[in-house]
């Protein structure tokens, strides 16, 4: 079973920006 | 007083302890971005574009004080420190050695805590410009930015002249590190 969720530092860091300014819209 | 975590901790807990890291640094970045005077005046848009392109580049400079170039050990945002040749064996060899050549050329020159927020910010907004709608708006703040970092900086050092340029030059060393490794892996376990 897949147990980890992988990827790039670029996309881990994408995401997190984007989640933070739809939280805030 | 941050003991070296015990060897007998796998590679995998060590990926996932060096994964989960990244995500407060991240929305610290965030928050840090809007104290930026001008950015928040920057369309959401831009806003974001920046934050994406150049938080990497943030983090680089605000991790260099995990770096101890003298004991080659980092010391994760969650407390934990670890030897370089622990991390080697998760394959990030590569990377943490850009960074602590990058660490000792940043830390040569001495910067206080401000001039070091100040250079971030500049960091910031100097990020690459791809999807940038409004171009001008951005050239302008970092153009503010950077007049404020040399006119905070001459006034403390009026006798060195080279200190300034020497802290631009860091600037495509950046790059070259986000570009080289904004690609690496991390893993986060699915609960």
């Amino acid at each position: 079973p897949k147990t980890h969720r992988v990827m790039t530092l670029a996309d881990h860091i994408s995401h997190i920006i984007t989640q933070d300014f739809a939280r805030n819209q | 007083s941050c003991p070296v975590a015990p060897a007998s901790r796998s590679s995998q807990e060590m990926w996932e302890s060096f994964s989960q890291c990244f995500t407060p640094a991240v929305k610290e970045v965030v928050e840090f971005a809007k104290s930026i005077p001008g950015f928040q005046t920057l369309t959401q848009q831009d806003q974001v574009m920046l934050l994406k392109s150049g938080t990497f580049q943030v983090l680089m400079v605000r991790f260099c004080s995990l770096f101890d170039p003298k004991e080659r050990t980092v010391t994760f945002l969650n407390g934990q420190t670890y030897s370089l040749a622990s991390l080697r064996a998760l394959g990030m060899g590569v990377l943490l050695d850009a960074m602590f050549d990058f660490s000792e050329k940043l830390g040569s020159l001495g910067l206080e805590p401000d001039e070091m927020a100040l250079f971030m910010a500049v960091v910031l907004v100097s990020a690459d410009r791809c999807g940038i709608v409004d171009v001008g708006a951005v050239e302008q703040l970092q153009e503010n930015l950077i007049k404020a970092l040399r006119t905070l900086i001459t006034s403390r050092r009026p006798d060195d002249t080279t200190l300034f340029p020497k802290l631009l030059l860091r600037l495509p060393d950046l790059r070259t590190l986000n570009n080289q490794h904004s690609d690496k892996l991390l893993a986060f376990r699915i609960d």
